[in-house]
């Protein structure tokens, strides 16, 4: 279709200047409410003094995510939608030019949450992390199978609430890996802090290759 | 646009023909995973002995949510939309024509989770119902506020979670007021069974009227 040609080359001209500065950039997808922006604050307050952090912020109205994210005083660029439900490699080009990002070594590219539309369009990014919370269920893999078979990495948050949900982390992968076998997977709490360290480890691994 | 009209000349339609069968429909909204079918398996589990109940689900995949109503004993139909992120009254009428849906006395519309798109699409329903778990946060009526300014009901779902995550239930109100000072507002868990047989009774005043 016409929309994703003129959306891919896009993308393409985006990916091209990220790649000239060595930035590494990942996609955040989720459902509304999973944890997205806990997680870009806790990856922050853990990285933030090792590595050059920048982030754009999708939602489909205010920016309160991208007033958190200021607060810890990293560059960060608020997109609304205005009812738009996935951002597009359109919104992220304009983003990318209200921020100095050619002096970062990642860029976080929060989307808009929502389990569907995000996951069919590529903003230019290295690679898609979808991240799915406990309270959710261990059925979304299979239920919602494009945004996990496009995404290379899983979080599983909230791994904190396991004691009062009926949810089991193991389904959760056996049903991930069902739809996308090469999944990496992660399994954290933003606010117990638990696998937050091996989450940033994996993007200090990526950022430096 | 064309497309929600040729939509609302088939939702108009729908409702005729639920209206001449004095059926009370409602279309539930909400983002994947916050207890939309655990919402309809309670709701069943309270009433089924005093009214007769239809369900159609929606999702993207699978029929795992008809599945779960089905061992409920109630008629069910799975649209399953294919990759598509929102109901629209064609699917709901090609759906309709396989359920013997005239003796029913209510029909409960399952939609696809996700708290943008659907807003927009009349399935020809009574009113639209939006559930919000506790644990997706209390910013999402002012993140998301289309699925909140177009029902006339919200469901705070889960609230037997609220010791263990950082959500107010005062501002889950404040904020949906702000968006829809008119919604009607109850709190539940489909864990506990807690405000059920209230949203039970509002069901029951709604389908005698
Ligand atoms: N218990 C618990 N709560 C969490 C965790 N991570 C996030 N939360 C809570 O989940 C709610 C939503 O968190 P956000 O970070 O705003 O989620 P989001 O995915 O960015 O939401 P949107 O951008 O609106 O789609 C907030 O109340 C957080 O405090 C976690 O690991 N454990
Ligand atoms: N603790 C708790 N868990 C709940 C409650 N309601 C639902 N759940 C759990 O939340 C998860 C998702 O529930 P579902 O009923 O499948 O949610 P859904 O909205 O129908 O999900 P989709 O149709 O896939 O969008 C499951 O693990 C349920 O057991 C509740 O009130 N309290
Ligand atoms: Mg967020
Ligand atoms: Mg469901
Ligand atoms: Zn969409
Ligand atoms: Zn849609």
């Amino acid at each position: 279709r016409k929309v994703l040609e003129k959306n891919d080359v896009i993308a393409n001209d985006i990916r091209l200047k990220l790649k000239a500065h060595k930035i590494f950039s990942f996609n955040l997808l989720s459902s509304p409410g999973s944890g997205k922006t806990s997680l870009v604050e806790r990856t922050i307050a853990h990285l933030k003094d090792k590595i050059r952090i920048g982030v754009i912020e999708g939602d489909v109205q205010t920016d309160l995510d991208a007033q958190r994210i200021d607060l810890l005083g990293v560059p960060v660029a608020q997109i609304v939608t205005n009812g738009g439900c996935h951002l597009d490699a359109g919104l992220v080009r304009d983003a990318l030019s209200k921020v100095d990002y050619a002096n970062l070594e990642i860029l976080i590219i929060e989307n808009v949450g929502n389990l569907v539309c995000p996951a069919g369009f590529d903003l230019g990014e290295d690679t898609k992390v979808v991240l799915l919370s406990t309270t959710e269920g261990d059925d979304k893999p299979l239920k919602y199978p494009a945004m996990f078979r496009n995404a290379s990495v899983l979080i599983i948050n909230k791994i904190d609430l396991l004691p009062y949900v009926n949810c089991s982390v193991k389904k959760i992968k056996e049903n991930a890996l069902a739809i996308n076998p090469d999944l990496k997977i992660f399994e954290t709490s933003c606010t117990s802090d638990a696998g937050i360290s091996g989450w940033c480890d994996w993007i200090l691994a990526q950022a430096n290759q």
